[in-house]
């Protein structure tokens, strides 16, 4: 942060955007902008509303040389804007070295990927040493746009001043990554606790909900506890399901009609695509959970009281499908948030609620919390 | 003029406004040019180079010149911004 940590005392902040650069279309600068305070807005409470006349918090203009801050610009290259931290008049505003070449890609300066950094210093956030943030000083005509995160030190700086965004009583304020906290102030250890979506990954289990997810490692007992975006920019929250082929090395994400595909931390191109397109009816618009049993090599779709079940080797779902889950898998309740499959069991998880299934005795042998896995 | 000195100087011009603008360095161009090698000077572009994660040479070398010429914000690195 800046000497002295100057923030926004409130948390709904007001922007203007004074002037436009006659590089890009008007839209294009109003969409770059927004996309900008969306990213620091996603890892906050605050919130951003544009005004189009008067005196805002930001004020964001283009502007060559000197400018009348007695700070003037450099002309093309070298310096590409500046902004002041929170504070009256000319504090939070941006500027914007008109002498630039102002892009919507990275052919010339990325207009959203500078306004992102100045917009962190507008709210109060310094220069960092390290290389990966967002707020390292020099700019990274490199970075994949497609693929634009904060990186955890800007996460870590912004909450720093404004806390973690404001989110649902189940999910509660918690820190975007793994903590030491005693487990039984945490949501992870509410007993409400639900699932959005269980996922393997090469060996860890992952657990979704909203905007994060719990990662569960046989290495170490503490899980962690992280923002989807700051592995996986593109992927949905609130997802639907989750589930990895192994033999893929691939972690398959679902979200209403659509599925993504991520390797590690990589997301794979050519996705997201549609579920139909895995042989699935086009009256199923939504999979409810998932799970790829390795052995053979088959992957098992739920959608509300019915599941499907596709073959990973011939890439088609199986004849004779669907079939009512409470047939193959007597006592668990139809609708299933996620399932898991662990130790040559199934794990059903229903709200709070989970199903330890045996299938070969074809019964449920326990009824856990949802969160037992998360050493509560 | 050789060549290679005033290249030299140039490099050093670059340096001198980059550590004043962005690292507090005082706006001395006598002390600068005369004490290049001074301590103070190394140890701001020591400041520098750890900042931007380049190797604490302490010298304007290749790297450092490299990263000095690249785009980037008109922020302060270090202290505050006036």
């Amino acid at each position: 942060t800046f000497p002295g940590s100057p923030k926004w005392r409130k948390n709904h902040i007001s922007y203007r955007i004074v002037n436009y650069t006659l590089d890009l279309p008007r839209e294009s600068v109003d969409s770059a902008i927004e996309r900008a305070l969306k990213v620091w807005e996603e890892v906050t409470p605050l919130t951003f509303s544009r005004i189009s006349e008067g005196e805002a918090d930001i004020m964001i203009s283009f502007a060559v040389e000197e400018h009348g801050d007695f700070i003037p610009f450099d002309g093309p290259g070298m310096v590409l804007a500046h902004a002041y931290a929170p504070g009256p008049g000319i504090n939070g505003d941006a500027h914007f070295d008109d002498d630039e070449r102002w892009t919507d890609d990275v052919t010339g300066t990325n207009l959203f990927l500078v306004a992102a950094h100045e917009l962190g210093h507008s709210l109060g956030l310094f220069h960092s040493a390290n290389a990966e943030a967002l707020m390292y000083p020099v700019y990274k005509s490199s970075t994949d746009l497609a693929r634009f995160h904060l990186s955890q030190d800007d996460v870590d700086g912004i909450q720093s001043l404004y806390g973690p965004p404001t989110e649902s009583p189940d999910v509660l304020v918690v820190p975007t990554k793994s903590n030491s906290l005693d487990p039984e102030t945490l949501p992870m250890c509410s007993s409400a606790l639900s699932f959005d979506a269980v996922s393997t990954l090469r060996g860890e289990v992952l657990f979704f909900k909203d905007r994060h997810f719990w990662r569960k490692s046989l290495r170490t007992p503490e899980p962690g506890f992280y923002l989807i975006s700051s592995f996986w920019p593109s992927l949905p929250s609130n997802m639907d399901a989750a589930y990895e082929v192994t033999n893929r090395d691939t972690v398959f994400i679902l979200k209403g009609n659509q599925i993504w595909a991520i390797r590690g931390h990589e997301e794979l191109a050519g996705y997201p695509k549609s579920i139909h397109t895995l042989g699935l009816p086009e009256t199923v618009q939504k999979i409810d959970a998932a799970i790829s049993l390795k052995d053979q090599k088959k992957t098992y779709f739920f959608v509300e009281d019915k599941f499907w079940r596709y073959d990973e080797t011939r890439q088609l779902m199986d004849k004779g499908f669907p079939r009512l889950i409470t047939d193959d898998f007597p006592g668990i309740e139809p609708q299933v948030d996620a399932v898991l499959h662990a130790f040559g069991f199934f794990y059903f998880f229903c709200g709070s609620s989970q199903f330890e299934f045996d299938p070969n005795a074809r019964t449920v042998t326990h009824t856990l919390k949802s969160n037992s896995w998360l050493l509560c | 003029y050789p060549l290679h000195g005033s290249e030299e100087d140039a490099g050093m011009e670059v340096l001198q406004k980059y550590l004043e603008n962005y690292y507090g360095l005082e706006k001395d161009v006598k002390q600068f040019t005369k004490k290049k090698d001074s301590s103070p000077v190394v140890k701001k572009i020591q400041e520098m180079q750890k900042f931007l994660g380049l190797k604490m040479t302490g010298k304007l070398d290749s790297n450092t010149m490299e990263l000095m010429h690249k785009p980037r914000c008109g922020v302060p690195d270090v202290g505050g911004f006036s």
